[in-house]
């Protein structure tokens, strides 16, 4: 089961562009 | 062609569009201990991404309690002292309710975007780190 802190981490991440 | 960080310059958009320039700011906003509202901006945004669908509502719902606990609850946070109260009764309904839409956050979103856009921002866009790395 994820925690939240790694939920919301997930979610931060998925929202940054990639790197380029 | 333009070099990244004079494009960082031109908005806080495009400064948000290029993950060295995340990096850069990220580093600013810690030191200023306001990290807080770009994980926050970068959360909401994350999640108006997960596409509502029968296979992942318990992650939404789990997600939406866990960006409200961590950035909204505590009126004393960065980020809570930054949203209009009406802003935050209407996401805390929405998580008691239960009623999990992807634009639940989507206000509180524009209000801390607005705070960057005049305050944050233009202070990192003249704070020594952002002129060293120039």
């Amino acid at each position: 089961i994820d925690s939240e802190d790694d939920l919301l981490q997930e979610c931060i991440s998925s929202a940054m562009p990639k790197k380029k | 062609p333009t070099p990244p960080y004079l494009r960082w310059a031109e908005s806080l958009h495009s400064l948000l569009d290029d993950q060295d320039g995340i990096n850069l700011f990220r580093t600013f906003l810690k030191q200023e201990d306001c990290a807080d509202l770009l994980d926050f901006w970068f959360a909401c945004s994350g999640f108006r991404k997960l596409e509502p669908n029968n296979s992942n509502e318990e992650k939404r719902l789990k997600l939406a309690k866990a960006i409200y606990k961590k950035y909204i609850l505590d009126n004393n946070g960065i980020v809570s002292r930054q949203i209009k109260p009406a802003t935050k009764s209407f996401i805390k309904d929405c998580v008691m309710k239960q009623q999990i839409d992807p634009a639940m956050f989507d206000q509180a979103q524009t209000e801390i975007q607005a705070m960057m856009e005049e305050n944050t921002y233009p202070v990192f866009l003249k704070s020594d780190i952002y002129l060293e790395y120039t």
